[in-house]
């Protein structure tokens, strides 16, 4: 029943990204990016985003604990 | 500068490895950085590009956030000045997800990066045909309306919220509309062999805000 229901959402995606492509390629002319179906044509914007868009802002502040750094020094600690 | 340029047949030579493919990983920052450095020693030293880890850059960069965001050029700046060596992807392979930090000094032989630049050259891009001779650039882009892009040169459909980066490998300016060969990290079966096509001159997608050059 779940996989039923996952495919009738995933349907309807694909039905919306469908009407989205088609304007899309409406407002191409001849050497224009043309747009098709393809491995993404099932997801949401929102999917889309959250998996293959990223935020690009410097993370300056967010220092990674486990480090190249972090594990030299253990080493040199155990030497 | 030549009318039309491709790194990934220069001269008979390819100095562009296989397109990768980032999955579910919001890590194109690092793919495109580990790229990038790939081709550039490729090109400096006249060898074939070795296949770099980009599992290195997730899990080690600092001040990025492995799969959840980052930075090219913080990146780069990690790698010039840890001097740490991005080793091949056989002794650190890509998982596409966000690791601890797994470099040992025992698997210390890779490509040292010495210097990079991070520039924009927006109303400027005759200066990015310019670098490219050098060799390719990473460059941060609005990617949102790209998923399903097929083919053809991308010239609408774009703004400049920048969430996605890529490796311009060429251009080609002797058609009616010049475009960037732009690599992109969603595979080798998305748009044009897992390339596509931007305008050049326009700032198209915010393709010309942040501009990376690096010398390994």
């Amino acid at each position: 029943h779940n996989q039923s229901n996952e495919l009738h959402f995933r349907f309807n995606i694909f039905k919306e990204n469908l009407y989205r492509i088609e304007k899309l390629n409406q407002q191409s002319n001849k050497s224009s990016a043309w747009y098709g179906v393809n491995k993404f044509s099932d997801l949401t914007p929102e999917e889309f985003k959250a998996s293959y868009l990223t935020d690009l802002k410097p993370h300056h502040g967010v220092l990674k604990a486990k480090g190249y750094v972090t594990q030299t020094e253990k080493l040199y600690s155990l030497n | 500068i030549p009318k039309k340029l491709d790194w990934r047949d220069f001269k008979n030579q390819s100095y562009v490895s296989a397109v990768k493919n980032q999955n579910g990983c919001g890590g194109c920052w690092a793919f495109s950085t580990a790229e990038l450095v790939e081709s550039m020693y490729s090109i400096q030293k006249h060898v074939p590009p070795p296949d770099l880890s980009v599992q290195e850059v997730i899990d080690c960069s600092m001040y990025n956030s492995g799969c959840q965001g980052g930075d090219t050029c913080t990146a780069m700046q990690w790698l010039v000045d840890s001097h740490v060596p991005l080793v091949s992807d056989a002794v650190y392979p890509l998982t596409d997800t966000s690791e601890n930090c797994n470099l040992l000094p025992t698997s210390f032989t890779g490509v040292k990066v010495s210097n990079f630049t991070c520039q924009s050259y927006m109303g400027n891009e005759y200066d990015m045909l310019v670098l490219l001779s050098n060799g390719p650039l990473t460059v941060s882009v609005d990617a949102t309306l790209w998923a399903n892009y097929q083919g053809g040169i991308v010239q609408h459909h774009c703004g400049n919220t920048i969430n996605h980066a890529v490796v311009i490998v060429g251009y080609d300016t002797t058609g009616d509309i010049p475009y960037y060969i732009v690599r992109n990290s969603w595979g080798p079966d998305f748009g044009i062999n897992g390339y596509l096509h931007v305008k050049i001159g326009e700032n198209i997608c915010g393709i010309a805000g942040h501009v990376s050059t690096l010398y390994v």
